[in-house]
């Protein structure tokens, strides 16, 4: 996007392709889930069901949420519970085709944001970071 | 911010007052930190000291893999550590006074940065919606 106008950027130019987006799957247990995010140090990362379409999204406070008990965290209810009974499904999602005005204007209320083709298949994610670049080199050309 | 050009903007404009930070204190428990952390949803807040001034940050991902054992997750770790002994104190710290781009700057890489003044008192924090919400109202107006 080295010499690109803001309004020539395409959403697709600027996204995380799907290969490198960490994603868990509609039945994982939460054990599984919390693992995924622990070891990946990301605070929320997209669910995907088993054709690879996006379903939805899971963050650490939404699991943590689900075993706080009155006296302490009990972590045994995790391997009980399933991604899908917790995760969040009304979340927003742009297609690649998307101008970078529309992803500025999505990322304002969310730390990153899904693409998606019509159909629904995962193509990766938007990130604060990547709008915040681009406005950042916009700036100083 | 109404009709501030970018470049008249302070940190101090824009930033969340101390007053309104969820925050923790250097000598608390880890537990009592993770609960905080529930509790606001936040992924991460600041560390200050008895005084009031900013030490450090401290996240979810920190705390939890602190506990991380070899089969489960050991919440009983928790009690035992103190927030000081794990919290991140590599962080970049901002003055109210500093300018608009040196924030942007600092936020491309931080999802919120801490502002302290001269002597290490916390004022408060600049978060990336902020940068974001001003720069979407420079491209609009
Ligand atoms: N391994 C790492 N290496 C370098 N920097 C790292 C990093 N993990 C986190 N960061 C930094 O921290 C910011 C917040 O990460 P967080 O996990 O809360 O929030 C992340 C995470 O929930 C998600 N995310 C980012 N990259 C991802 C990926 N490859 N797979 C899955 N989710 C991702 O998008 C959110 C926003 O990402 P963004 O890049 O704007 O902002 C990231 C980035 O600036
Ligand atoms: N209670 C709430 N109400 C409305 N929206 C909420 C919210 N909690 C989180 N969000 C949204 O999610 C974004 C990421 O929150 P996160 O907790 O990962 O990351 C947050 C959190 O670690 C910290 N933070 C924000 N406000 C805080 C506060 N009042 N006290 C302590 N830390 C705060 O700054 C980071 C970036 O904040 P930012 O506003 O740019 O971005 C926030 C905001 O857009």
């Amino acid at each position: 996007t080295e010499n690109k106008q803001l309004t020539d950027i395409k959403i697709g130019d600027i996204m995380i392709p799907s290969e490198k987006v960490a994603h868990v799957q509609i039945n994982n247990p939460l054990e599984h889930a919390l693992l995924v995010l622990i070891k990946s140090g990301y605070a929320a990362v997209p669910v995907l069901d088993n054709s690879y379409r996006l379903v939805g999204t899971i963050g650490k406070t939404v699991i943590l949420n689900q075993i706080l008990g009155l006296e302490h965290i009990e972590f045994e209810k995790l391997s009980g519970i399933r991604v899908h009974e917790v995760m969040k499904e009304d979340i927003p999602c742009l297609l690649r085709e998307d101008n970078f005005l529309k992803g500025l204007n999505t990322v304002i209320n969310h730390p990153f944001v899904c693409v998606a083709d019509e159909d629904g298949y995962f193509d990766g994610i938007l990130t604060r970071r990547a709008i915040l670049k681009e406005l950042k080199r916009d700036i100083y050309t």
